[in-house]
């Protein structure tokens, strides 16, 4: 039922705060998604484009990792279309 | 294409495109459906080895290889994580998890922007010719993003950010996805990072025109590209029972090369039908014993035009007359039906009706003209183009300009017939499409010969430089037409005017911008730091001491916002833009046309003299209510221009009331 109430997020990630204790970015993006969901797994992390990563979770988890230090946005996934 | 190149006088001036290095160094990065490899516009004879700056690869999946790229095609990509997650693991029996193009859109687009030389191309015999993409040398990565169940942000976001790692010089992305800020639209925020990279990214405005703000893509770093119509036409033309005769369009073709239907009962599907919107020629609205053996006149919009054929076809139908409605009016566009059929505009289709609810027992027969070359007007603004002003920042006008985007052949997929239906079995080389997709690869492509033969123009230096050159107006000195009203078109529809890409190799001065120009713009804004960070990827604070105007942004347009009532007393407004020469010494000199007496604009200085390259001068225009203007007047157009007696350096101007 998590699962299948989970949807995308992309989250925005303020790179320049990254704590000093983390040696790379990747691993301050992982402890940041973990502090908001226990199973929630990355799909991309972002180096160029954004900084920051997409992965799935509820409306609550969402919720709950937009209050952690570093965290921009929280942004739902948008479906484009062909033109 | 077969007819682009001509009609934008590349073919004639091919002289001034560099063959060198510089030309075949540059690398398109196309955002799409995918590749269709074995298409021969991707054949790399005649290229040099893979330039040393590309980093990308080609990545192996279903039915692709790595063996699928050469020096023409040098990347293929495929991201499918954020599709998958949220609509299951792709069915590889339905679409390859893999660069392949299934649908055909994303071939049809990277063709069009640099596709090889191809001798002997058509559709069925129309639009026959040599297809080429616009820059012909540049080299093509693909990067799918779009699958059956659409394209989604989170694998956009990603394929943005490899095209960078990657290194393209240009970006094409042919989608979009309705109006939000810019920084919560994926694509603005990837194509911020990437203009930040030097990298141009030219998009696609839409299809949702005639209506007034239905742009997407309009972030002022995006250069946002409307559809136009080329000189070409497909004539099919319809002769009824009473003995007139109708033009529309089709690219049916039939076994016969004398393709033709022969007077045949004709009906209209709104009578053939029981449903209440039988009129659309809906999948299992029509009734067969009432259309079998008949020609068939369905209306178009809700469901695709190619599907109302079949839809005809499966009720035992002969024959398709399409029938614009007040949404299209006289737009056609042709498309490769799988049983003989034209589209008609509204006026006609109006005609034509009356003779089927006058008639007891009307008669149609269908002839088909084949390619016909030299239409004029062309081109005229294609109605579905998406129109101004811009909803997320009514002080940048967008579209920026508008290329060709009506009946456009170009490469396809050999996994999905011309029609993209599943009942469609044939299988073609090349296709014609029509739509903003189309054209945004036109312009990516053009993009590439001017970062050719410039390469170290900025994008907005590329921009401005087809922005300015633009025109607005036929040889015959009238202005561009909208296809949607038979009217002169305005900036809101056409931007800057049509592409004319040998101008716009020569400029003279450009119109600039650096990443802290956009940034002092997103001030401008109001945005937040949070958000700011967000587009900036670093830490950037506004200057409170300052004062930002979007006014300022060095944009090669000026779309002017005024309140209703407003008088000269209360409203002034003093817009500030920067020229560079790119060009040889000179003076230039101002002009300023515009069509609404109350509104004063003055220029100052009103001439700028550049000694030598690169140069930098600015100017204030300042727009002045002069007298009350009548409430019903909402928006009004103007032209202002640079001279130095060989170079135009033209910017429009749309004034809004509001």
């Amino acid at each position: 039922a998590e699962v299948s109430s989970r949807s995308t997020y992309i989250v925005h990630m303020a790179k320049s705060e990254m704590p000093a204790s983390f040696q790379h970015h990747t691993h301050w993006y992982d402890a940041s998604l973990k502090s908001a969901s226990d199973s929630a797994e990355m799909l991309y992390t972002y180096s160029n484009a954004i900084h920051g990563f997409s992965t799935q979770l509820t409306p609550e988890e969402a919720e709950m990792l937009k209050f952690q230090p570093g965290v921009l946005f929280v942004l739902p996934e948008l479906k484009y279309e062909l033109h | 294409t077969t007819r682009t190149p001509e009609f934008l006088g590349l073919d004639q001036n091919n002289e001034l495109f560099p063959e060198s290095q510089s030309a075949s160094d540059v690398i398109i990065g196309v955002l799409d459906t995918g590749v269709w490899p074995e298409s021969k516009s991707f054949d790399d004879s005649g290229l040099g080895p893979v330039p040393a700056s590309w980093k990308g690869t080609c990545e192996v999946g279903t039915n692709f290889s790595s063996s699928a790229c050469n020096r023409k095609l040098i990347g293929a990509r495929y991201f499918s994580k954020g599709y998958e997650a949220t609509l299951g693991p792709i069915d590889t029996s339905k679409e390859s998890k893999s660069p392949r193009d299934d649908d055909g859109h994303g071939t049809h687009t990277s063709t069009t922007a640099a596709g090889s030389v191809v001798t002997g191309a058509s559709l069925f015999g129309y639009a026959p010719g040599t297809a080429r993409g616009m820059a012909t040398r540049a080299r093509i990565a693909a990067y799918k993003v779009c699958w059956l169940g659409g394209c989604f942000s989170s694998d956009i976001l990603m394929a943005i950010d490899q095209a960078i790692d990657d290194n393209v010089n240009v970006l094409s992305m042919s989608l979009g996805g309705g109006m939000s800020d810019y920084f919560r639209d994926s694509v603005a925020i990837g194509a911020f990072s990437a203009m930040e990279k030097g990298i141009l990214i030219s998009c696609s405005a839409g299809n949702a025109g005639p209506s007034a703000y239905s742009l997407s893509n309009s972030a002022p770093w995006i250069t946002t590209v409307g559809a136009g119509t080329l000189d070409r036409d497909f004539p099919a033309f319809l002769s009824l029972g009473n003995g007139k005769n109708f033009s529309g369009v089709s690219l049916y073709r039939g076994n016969s090369e004398a393709t033709a239907l022969e007077m045949t009962p004709f009906i209209y599907a709104g009578n053939a039908s029981n449903s209440t919107s039988g009129n659309l020629c809906m999948m299992g609205s029509l009734i067969p014993e009432k259309v079998k053996g008949k020609i068939v006149m369905c209306d178009r919009g809700v469901n695709a035009r190619v599907q109302k054929g079949t839809v005809v076809k499966a009720a035992g139908g002969v024959g398709m007359v399409l029938s614009n409605t007040g949404a299209n009016g006289e737009e056609l566009v042709a498309d490769a039906h799988l049983l003989p059929a034209t589209a008609v505009g509204q006026k006609n289709a109006d005609l034509i009706k009356s003779y089927l609810f006058s008639d007891p027992n009307p008669t149609a027969a269908i002839l088909f003209e084949g390619t016909k070359v030299g239409i004029e007007p062309s081109p005229v603004v294609a109605a579905f183009s998406s129109r101004g002003p811009n909803s997320i920042t009514p002080d940048i006008l967008k579209p920026d300009m508008v290329a060709p985007g009506v009946n456009i052949l170009a490469g396809w997929s050999g996994a999905v017939g011309p029609t993209g239906l599943a009942v469609d079995s044939r299988r073609v080389a090349f296709n014609i499409i029509s739509g903003t997709s189309m054209s945004c690869p036109h312009v990516s492509g053009l993009a590439a010969l001017l970062k050719g033969a410039h390469p170290e123009w900025s994008p907005a230096a590329i921009r401005s430089a087809l922005m300015t050159t633009a025109y607005t107006a036929y040889k015959s000195g009238q202005k561009l037409q909208d296809v949607a009203t038979g009217k002169p078109s305005t900036p809101f529809d056409h931007g800057a005017g049509h592409v004319d890409p040998v101008s716009a190799l020569n400029p003279g001065l450009v119109y600039d911008l650096t990443v802290d120009d956009y940034l002092n713009f997103l001030c401008a804004l109001n945005y937040t730091e949070t958000e700011i960070t967000s587009l900036a990827k670093r830490k950037f604070t506004c200057d409170e001491s300052k004062s930002y105007s979007v006014r300022d942004l060095n944009y090669p347009s000026f779309a002017v916002n005024l309140e209703t009532g407003s008088s000269s007393k209360s409203t002034v407004s003093k817009y500030s833009r920067t020229l560079t020469n790119v060009g040889p010494a000179g003076t230039y000199k101002v002009t300023v046309t515009q069509d609404n007496p109350n509104v004063k604009i003055t220029v100052e200085p009103e001439s700028l003299s550049f000694a030598a390259a690169n140069e930098k001068k600015s100017y204030t225009v300042s727009f002045a209510v002069t007298g009350s203007l009548p409430t019903s007047t909402l928006n009004s157009f103007g032209r202002l221009e640079w001279s130095d007696g060989k170079h135009i350096v033209g910017s429009p101007i749309a004034i809004s009331w509001s």
